[in-house]
């Protein structure tokens, strides 16, 4: 079974805007 | 290897056939991001959200991300006109989509559109609505059921109120609203059975 959200890469995004983008400031 | 893209969430259903799989790819991907980013924002603001655990908030905005953007985007969807209105701006007729392979979806979709906005919700009122759609107690994956449970009661008891005190002969419009909520999860196991007959890493 594939997960369409995980296909999507939204558990990513979500992941990082919950973070507050923190892995993109220490970029 | 499909050739058109129908989710109102990209700038045209048409897809260059000379781009790469990867590269219609990245640019869908830019497309929702911001929109997604939006429904976190908008989460994070619900009162008591953030105190959930952190694998009970993603569990919740993975699986109710689409729900809460359809009743975001309703105005995407023009009912009089049956026409579609894409992030350039453009519009699309519902027979145009159609020839291009979009399914039951979309009209259910005009459906669900069609009966909120007949409800004639404030922008407060919507907002708390979307806020229930998003804290759902029988989304899987979920490691605190309860505490959830707790939060979903607490925003439909604050919209039950809301909309007794906007509209005190209408009461029936909270119960319309509640029965919102399947039309929804239906709208959502459609859209990822799209998605999964739908390619999305090359």
């Amino acid at each position: 079974f594939s997960d369409p959200a995980s296909n999507l890469g939204l558990e990513d995004i979500i992941r990082k805007a919950l973070m507050g983008n923190m892995e993109e400031k220490q970029e | 290897n499909r050739m058109h893209l129908v989710c109102p969430m990209n700038t045209s259903p048409y897809v260059d056939p000379q781009k790469s799989g990867h590269s219609i790819w990245e640019e869908f991907s830019m497309s929702f991001t911001p929109a997604v980013r939006e429904v976190v924002e908008f989460a994070k603001r619900i009162p008591g959200f953030k105190d959930l655990s952190q694998h009970d908030q993603v569990s919740l905005l993975k699986a109710g991300t689409f729900e809460v953007l359809v009743v975001r985007f309703t105005s995407l969807f023009d009912v009089k006109e049956r026409k579609v209105t894409f992030l350039s701006g453009r519009k699309y007729s519902v027979d145009a989509l159609r020839s291009l392979g979009a399914g039951d979806l979309l009209n259910s979709m005009f459906d669900f559109t069609e009966k909120l906005q007949a409800l004639n919700l404030s922008e407060e009122e919507m907002s708390l609505f979307t806020a229930v759609v998003l804290v759902s107690a029988d989304r899987s994956g979920l490691e605190n059921v309860n505490s959830v449970e707790a939060l979903q009661e607490t925003l439909i008891r604050a919209l039950r109120s809301l909309i007794t005190k906007n509209h005190p002969n209408e009461i029936a419009i909270f119960t319309k609203l509640l029965l919102k909520l399947p039309d929804l999860r239906s709208l959502n196991n459609m859209h990822s059975e799209q998605l999964l007959a739908f390619k999305v890493h090359p």
